[in-house]
């Protein structure tokens, strides 16, 4: 019997062994030689042409289609079994959430929506900037020359991000935007990205004690913002649709701009009935501005005239599907 | 979605913060 297992045993064939090893060890030092290329010389950026390629791609259609479609009621036995997977996908803590019985959301853009027990999000007394929503931290740092950095090595336009000053704000002795916005030549612009990942809680607080003296609504593209995407789309925050709150802090300037994507299309400011964001129609490169300061030939209500006070951790607005 | 904030603060302004670092809502960024 031993003779006859020797014989069924295959062959040790060294050759095509060689050749296999070979090959992965080349494919290993490529693939570590690109890494280093890439550390040096920066992320792969798409080609204008591949983000037109990508702009042509109905995404504020599509966008609102998942709106509605997760706006559709669902019968009460579907309810645990679509919001269970959503939870395992994304990673969801149902125990943080106000309500955890999964049968109370009628859908599941009323789910996405869901508040928090109120102990579970203590606000740092200790400092006097805090995180206005849950997420990862994509970038931060002072902004150098009027750009800002959306991830490392990849900046974008100031100007482009914000709009033009208004002539209210303009001060003709600076000599560029970034020194527009300051009130102090003893001070710097700073800048942080939170990124909110589609299993986080999506609304947003007030990250500081803060004056909000006006609102600018961007219409535009709903890109996917994902880490990766951002890391492949210049300019990607210019482009897609985003709401700048802006005024004053104990500092300075302060502004707060909520950057909408592909199925979290829509932002909406509480204190703001009149935003509508990712509407049907809009015109290429145009915003609405909506100011919260009562000008000498504007007479607004009582809250509005000096602008809206936000205190630090106070509900601000929140980010919907679709 | 993201949100972006754009501030300005004294020169000695610092964040406490890793990029890539996971963040909850009321947490410290930085201080003076």
């Amino acid at each position: 019997s031993l003779s006859t297992g020797s014989r069924m045993l295959p062959r040790p064939r060294p050759f095509p062994l060689l050749v296999v090893t070979g090959g992965c060890y080349l494919g290993y030092q490529q693939y570590k030689r690109r890494g280093h290329r890439d550390e040096e010389t920066g992320p792969h950026l798409a080609t204008p042409t591949q983000v037109a390629l990508y702009r042509t791609f109905p995404t504020r259609l599509v966008s609102r289609a998942w709106g509605r479609l997760n706006g559709l009621d669902l019968p009460t036995w579907l309810r645990k079994p679509i919001y269970s997977l959503y939870i395992w996908t994304f990673g969801v803590n149902m125990q943080e959430a106000a309500v955890e019985d999964l049968h109370h959301y009628k859908n599941l853009g009323e789910f996405f929506r869901r508040r928090l027990k109120p102990a579970v999000r203590p606000v740092c007394a200790a400092s006097c900037l805090t995180s206005p929503a849950d997420g990862k931290i994509l970038h931060f740092g002072r902004v150098k020359n009027s750009e800002v950095e959306q991830v490392k090595g990849i900046t974008y336009s100031l100007e482009n991000f914000l709009g033009p000053q208004t002539s209210r704000s303009k001060d003709l002795s600076s000599s560029s935007f970034q020194e527009d916005l300051l009130s102090s030549p003893d001070n710097d612009l700073f800048h942080v990205v939170v990124y909110l990942a589609p299993g986080d809680y999506h609304c947003f607080h007030s990250p500081t004690n803060w004056t909000v003296e006006m609102r600018r609504h961007f219409p535009g593209a709903l890109m996917s913002v994902n880490p990766g995407v951002a890391r492949w789309v210049k300019e990607l925050f210019c482009l897609n649709e985003r709401v700048v709150l802006r005024g004053q802090w104990q500092h300075g300037f302060f502004s707060l701009t909520a950057v909408g994507a592909t199925n979290v299309g829509s932002i909406r400011v509480y204190f703001d009935q009149e935003l509508q964001t990712n509407t049907p129609r809009y015109n290429k490169g145009s915003f609405h501005d909506r100011s919260y300061v009562a000008t000498d030939n504007q007479v607004k209500s009582a809250p509005e005239e000096g602008g809206v006070s936000l205190h630090k951790g106070e509900p601000v607005g929140e980010f919907n599907l679709g | 979605s993201t949100i972006v904030l754009l501030f300005e603060a004294p020169r000695d302004f610092s964040f406490s913060l890793q990029p890539g670092q996971r963040i909850r809502m009321g947490e410290g960024l930085g201080s003076l």
